[in-house]
């Protein structure tokens, strides 16, 4: 029922009274900036796949609405866990949706450890985790070009072309394969976010990075798979996902370094292996 | 070479569009995962012979007979593991593959919170027990494990190399601290000035 701040490397991170992340503080600076964690989905457009009639399915992302369905961030039910190696705050965000958010004391990155599904099979749903923030950035943001340079994206706008925007959500989103991220260059922040799967993104709301991590589509977008994008998982009634997403907050000149490292971290992940032993004091 | 070339071309092989996007079909997507298990269950015994060669370096084994078969498990990813489930006392090796030491947080799904962790000189290491989310215990995929909590502890691994811990079950009361339920931080460790070299 109480606001919370954790503390890691740089930052002070605060959480509002429901557990929902509400702001960073960058220690060094001073700067506070806004960030609220949302969960939503979009409702897919159901068509017969003639003219212009175009489900969404496999291939094609195609909301039937522009806006998404958030879940109410005052149903998020969060449980706190704290030590010094590790703070955890569960939540438990809807029936079929919840996360673990983990701040390491020693880190800069906050992890996000979500879950999701199954999708109930009234409808079809694209479900996304998207982050506001009070960053300024006209709707320009950066996705990876599957691990090499980071590619600039303006909203409504390709470079070699002159774009008609007519689907303004699917006609903004972009491959994120490793990483998305917006800047504010008049206060010198860059936020990233990385992912650890090829995954659907955009930054094109003004302040906002929003990220696809699930979906269930009833319908196929007749684009070559003849099959709806409606997996059953283990019992068949729908696929439950697990993922982890990393946020970075930096200045824009060490965004690069943090990121690219991180990524290289992530990439390299330690293996584990287990040993059972007759004598273990002896193994040690 | 062989029983790591299943891996090199069936990861070359995921390469392609509709592995990355997940436009295949479904029982090709089924047909994918079943070709990456395999094919990394086959580079278990590489990692199996490089590992018992470092470690019979160790002068200090008198008997290499007493290593033991070494584990793997690929359902950590789901919070479950049989190995640390059924085994009351383990040896952990955690292997850095980054070419710099790492500081890595071990979690380690358990049935039991009375583990004294030892790190690889032998001294103590603090360990917490967390409970698992209830959504996380509730995944099917998991219907076999009985943990219910994850073992978390701090790791330090050198660069290009790895680590032993040993996880030896308690008997009697509780010897681990366990994540405590709090609205207040105020109690966090004093935050240390890191300088870096770019």
């Amino acid at each position: 029922d109480k606001e919370f701040s954790v503390q890691t490397k740089s930052f002070n991170v605060h959480f509002d009274g429901n557990g929902s992340l509400k702001a960073i503080q960058i220690r060094a600076t001073g700067q506070v900036v806004d960030v609220r964690q949302d969960f939503g989905y979009y409702r897919s457009f159901v068509g017969n796949n003639y003219g212009t009639n175009r489900a969404s399915g496999a291939y094609v992302f195609r909301p039937s609405e522009q806006e998404a369905v958030l879940f109410a961030r005052s149903n998020i039910i969060a449980h706190i866990v704290d030590t010094p190696v590790l703070t955890e705050v569960h939540q438990k965000v809807g029936d079929w949706m919840s996360q673990t958010v983990r701040i390491d004391p020693l880190s800069d990155a906050i992890e996000y450890d979500y879950q999701c599904g199954p999708i109930p099979p009234d409808e079809g749903k694209e479900v996304v985790i998207r982050w506001s923030t009070n960053m300024t950035t006209g709707g320009v943001f950066y996705t990876d070009s599957n691990g090499r340079q980071m590619m600039q994206r303006r909203r409504d706008y390709r470079p070699t072309y002159n774009l008609t925007v007519t689907e303004p959500v699917s006609g903004n989103y972009y491959p994120v394969t490793s990483r998305i991220a917006i800047r504010d260059d008049r206060n010198d922040l860059q936020m990233t976010v990385l992912n650890d799967r090829a995954q659907g993104g955009t930054g094109y709301r003004e302040g906002q990075i929003e990220v696809m991590v699930h979906r269930r589509c009833l319908v196929d977008d007749g684009m070559g798979v003849v099959e709806a994008l409606n997996e059953g998982g283990v019992d068949g009634k729908g696929l439950e996902i697990r993922g982890k997403l990393w946020l970075q907050l930096s200045s824009i000149a060490g965004a690069a370094e943090q990121h690219r490292d991180m990524a290289q971290r992530l990439y390299m992940e330690p293996v584990v292996t287990f040993r059972r032993c007759s004598s273990l004091d002896e193994y040690a | 070479d062989k029983e790591v070339t299943a891996l090199r071309e069936w990861q070359a092989v995921m390469q392609h569009h509709d592995a990355i996007t997940g436009t295949e079909k479904q029982h090709v997507a089924n047909n994918y995962a079943l070709k990456l298990y395999k094919s990394i269950e086959k580079c278990q015994s590489v990692v199996e012979v490089a590992v018992r060669k470092l470690t019979l370096k160790q002068p200090a084994l008198k008997d290499p007979t007493n290593l033991g078969e070494l584990l793997f498990c690929q359902q950590l990813n789901v919070s479950a593991c049989i190995h640390t489930e059924a085994n009351h006392s383990l040896a952990v090796t955690v292997y850095n593959p980054y070419g710099q030491p790492v500081r890595h947080i071990l979690r380690l799904p358990v049935t039991h919170r009375n583990y004294a962790v030892s790190d690889p000189q032998g001294m103590p290491v603090q360990s917490y027990a967390f409970l698992i989310p209830a959504p996380v215990l509730a995944l099917k995929e998991r219907a076999l494990s009985r943990a219910v909590e994850e073992l978390v502890f701090e790791t330090k691994l050198p660069a290009l190399g790895f680590a032993t811990y040993i996880l030896k079950y308690q008997n009697g009361s509780e010897t681990n601290s366990t994540g405590s339920v709090a609205t207040n931080f105020t109690s966090l460790p004093p935050v240390v000035p890191v300088s870096r070299k770019v």
